[in-house]
């Protein structure tokens, strides 16, 4: 564990207790896609398959606990909670995620680590994982405006994806045998869908206005 | 040494 990766784990941890707020608080899901959520849900569920087989530290169980649970509290929230559910943008919310999954899978089914039930799923949930915020900007595009909360939560989650690559940079000059392919492609080709949004959140900050993106 | 897991990160 290097500070990069806990800065990593810490603004994630924090993008969706944002997130988490912003639904409690305003009791609206109003400028979230329920779809990345969903992609979340599934991305956790399956690369965390190796939670009762592989114990690595209960630092790590307990965050997949949380990224597991909060996850789907999430989704449930947004399907079924009486008033949240009102707020939902659907009309917004059209991009087809199930491509998303159905690429992905297949890409894990040609680029694995090793040809396991769970090697395969760790794959997927990597490659899902990268485009599973695409719904999530598709929808801001859409709606052009971002409320506070919800340009909050994107940019912690896109700073989630800055640290890791840091991390990786940090491992790979200081552990002897650091590659990791597969995450690594991955996470970059995630943190580059971020740029865009990045730019304009920027923006917005310097000249403390709203954060609005071009239509 | 350590030894690293695999898949040690989140």
């Amino acid at each position: 564990m290097n500070i990069f990766r806990l800065a990593g784990d810490m603004t994630h941890l924090l993008s969706i207790l944002v997130l988490l707020l912003k639904i409690y608080a305003t009791k609206s899901c109003s400028g979230i896609s329920r779809k990345t959520q969903e992609l979340y849900a599934i991305v956790f569920v399956a690369r965390y398959l190796d939670l009762f087989t592989d114990f690595i530290s209960v630092y790590n169980t307990f965050m997949k606990v949380v990224f597991i649970a909060s996850s789907l509290a999430i989704v449930w929230c947004m399907r079924f909670h009486p008033m949240v559910r009102r707020s939902y943008d659907r009309e917004l919310d059209t991009f087809r995620h199930y491509f998303l999954v159905g690429a992905s899978f297949a890409l894990a089914l040609i680029l694995h680590e090793k040809f396991t039930v769970q090697e395969i799923f760790w794959a997927f949930s990597i490659y899902l994982e990268a485009v599973a915020i695409l719904p999530q900007l598709v929808l801001l595009q859409r709606s052009g405006n971002v409320d506070n909360l919800t340009g909050q939560y994107i940019f912690f989650l896109g700073a989630y994806r800055a640290f890791y690559i840091l991390n990786w940079i940090y491992r790979y000059l200081t552990e002897p045998h650091f590659t990791r392919w597969i995450a690594c492609v991955s996470g970059v080709v995630q943190t580059a869908l971020y740029a865009d949004f990045f730019y304009y959140y920027f923006i917005s900050w310097k000249n403390n206005s709203k954060l609005k993106l071009p239509a | 040494a350590d030894v690293i897991a695999e898949h040690d990160e989140l």
